[in-house]
């Protein structure tokens, strides 16, 4: 463990728990994408299959638990709960993102580490999570201003995969046979994706205005 | 926890 990952944990971990204040202390989920959040949690169902054969380290288990149990709780709440679930706007949240879910699967039939039932899924989640925000991003540009609690939800998921990636280089330069490619490379890509909502996520914050997307 | 092994991230 170094500090890279455990920053990049724990803003992961804060921007779960801004997105349950948000819906919890509001009562709403407008302008979040239930895609966004559907994805989430099959991306942490297919990683953390080996939640319950590989034991690594009590920090490890209790934040997978932590991780799953909250991403499902957020998905229950936006598709069931009585209040919340009125504020869901479907209409602005129109991203096919079953395509997403197929195209992450087919890539990682194709690029794993090994062919093995847990493997493949393992890398479906890896790539499923480097294009999970794009509904969200999608109906943020749509919805043009959104309120903070979003933004920063946004902006702590993009946090916490950038720590990953120095993670990665820490790790590189430290463990001799440390190679992580496939993780590496996804990161990157996710963390890219981000960088455009950084940009102007920023210039926003520095004009001290709301948060303007190009159309 | 064990270092180094192939999934020890989250």
């Amino acid at each position: 463990m170094n500090i890279f990952r455990f920053a990049g944990d724990m803003t992961h971990l804060i921007s779960i728990l801004v997105l349950l204040l948000k819906i919890y202390a509001t009562k709403s989920c407008s302008g979040i994408s239930l895609k966004t959040q559907e994805l989430y949690a099959i991306v942490f169902v297919a990683r953390y299959l080996d939640l319950f054969t590989d034991f690594i380290s009590v920090y490890n288990t209790v934040m997978k638990l932590v991780f799953i149990g909250c991403s499902l709780a957020i998905v229950w709440c936006m598709r069931l709960h009585r209040v919340v679930r009125r504020t869901y706007n479907k209409d602005v949240d129109t991203f096919r993102h079953y395509f997403l879910v197929l195209g992450c699967f087919l890539l990682a039939l194709f690029v794993h580490e090994k062919f093995t039932f847990q493997e493949v899924l393992w890398a479906f989640s890896i790539y499923l999570e480097a294009v999970a925000i794009l509904p969200q991003l999608v109906l943020l540009q749509r919805s043009g201003n959104v309120d903070n609690l979003t933004v920063q939800y946004v902006f702590f998921l993009g946090a916490y995969r950038a720590f990953y990636i120095l993670n990665w280089i820490y790790r590189y330069l430290t463990e001799p046979h440390f190679g992580r490619w496939i993780a590496s490379v996804a990161g990157l890509v996710q963390t890219a994706l981000y960088a455009d909502f950084f940009y102007y996520y920023f210039i926003s914050w520095k004009n001290n205005a709301k948060l303007q997307l190009p159309a | 926890e064990r270092n180094g092994s192939s999934k020890d991230e989250l």
